[in-house]
């Protein structure tokens, strides 16, 4: 996955993703697309969760799956989630669970309960950053006020690393692939530096969904493994959603 | 580039051209004021056979590596679902009855982003 948090000039944050899921399920050696990922691209699909008959929250999801991976409730937050890998993983967390250790959320329910308790940008951060875990993950959060982004690194107990953007610094957008902001990524799985080069290139004076869709359509940040891009921009509270496909040749991951 | 990882120059002008996209997804409403059981019918009515598509061939991966496998998810996980918290219980009872799949087996597909972390 890749997330990205970016802001303008004028200080309008845009929060987006490509969601890749389904390495090592299955290899479609005719098509050279992975089986997984290309059964998922049907269950896109875009939610509107209301209550009162007033939304809620929006989310993009797979059909099926009750959780949340990419979210947004309008005028106050938005949050993605990518995967963290590491051997004290949620399969761990897991066994915990089932063997009656039930203190720890659900990675993709506890965003779901984010996006409906939260009221603000700060307290999404704070239950996202606090909240004990079944697997380590990476919450990228998004406000709806200059300088509101922010990458949570997360283990299973704890905070691990938060990483903010900091405008007035030059630092005007985050972005996330799966591994941790501080450490090099692997040479077999750098997504972060294509990333970083071409939305640095955009330049902050030309953020916005286009010049970011430019960017999450770029490979290897596109990728075989990539089912959807979502944008978000919380003040609108505008979602949109696009099913994707990586043209041969695409690196697999 | 011909050889992997296969990196190009930054992409222009892409937004929102269909040439690497397949199209948008089908917006649905999911009301909370449902019941939690019913509250996904709208989606699985739409997309039910899509979900036992990739459900079935989750299994067939699994089975790939160890037939029992299927087995032990459609023996222990149903004993899952009643431990979550509500209304996530509820609700993959209601998409496992909307769709005729196992709840099992609907239970396997949502805790694939907790497992794959290792």
């Amino acid at each position: 996955c890749t997330s990205i948090v970016a802001q303008d000039v004028g200080g309008t944050l845009y929060h987006a993703r490509n969601l890749d899921f389904g390495l090592f399920m299955g290899w479609d050696t005719k098509n050279h697309t992975w089986l997984i990922a290309e059964y998922l691209h049907p269950l896109v699909v875009n939610l509107d969760f209301t209550r009162n008959g007033t939304t809620v929250y929006k989310t993009v999801n797979f059909a099926g799956y009750i959780g949340v991976l990419t979210g947004m409730k309008p005028g106050v937050f938005s949050l993605t989630l990518n995967e963290r890998f590491n051997v004290n993983g949620g399969y761990i967390g897991l066994i915990e669970w089932i063997l009656g250790y039930r203190k720890a959320h659900w990675t993709s329910f506890l965003t779901r309960d984010a996006l409906e308790k939260s009221n603000s940008y700060e307290e999404a951060v704070d239950m996202l950053s606090n909240t004990e875990i079944l697997a380590p993950v990476y919450y990228i959060v998004g406000g709806s006020k200059p300088g509101q982004g922010a990458i949570i690194t997360r283990d299973r107990q704890s905070l691990t690393n938060m990483y903010s953007m900091a405008p007035d610094k030059g630092m005007w957008y985050v972005l996330e692939t799966n591994y941790d902001n501080w450490t090099d990524p692997p040479f077999f799985d750098d997504r972060r530096t294509p990333g970083k080069k071409c939305l640095s290139g955009v330049g902050n004076k030309k953020v916005d969904f286009q010049t970011i869709y430019d960017v999450l359509s770029t490979k290897p940040v596109l990728n075989q493994l990539t089912t959807y891009t979502a944008l978000m921009q919380v003040n609108k509270g505008t979602l949109e959603t696009y099913i994707r496909h990586c043209p041969h040749p695409c690196w697999a991951w | 580039q011909d050889v992997p990882p296969y990196t190009e120059d930054c992409q222009h002008g892409m937004y929102p051209s269909k040439a690497r996209s397949t199209g948008v997804p089908p917006t649905f409403k999911i009301n909370l004021d449902l019941d939690p059981q019913i509250r996904w019918n709208e989606v699985m009515k739409h997309k039910g056979a899509n979900v036992k598509a990739m459900i079935d061939q989750v299994k067939k991966l699994i089975s790939d590596v160890s037939p029992q496998l299927v087995d032990l998810v459609n023996k222990y996980l149903p004993e899952i679902i009643e431990k979550l918290p509500a209304p996530y219980d509820a609700e993959i009872l209601g998409i496992s009855k909307a769709t005729g799949i196992e709840d099992g087996e609907i239970l396997l597909f949502n805790i694939f982003y907790e497992v794959f972390t290792m």
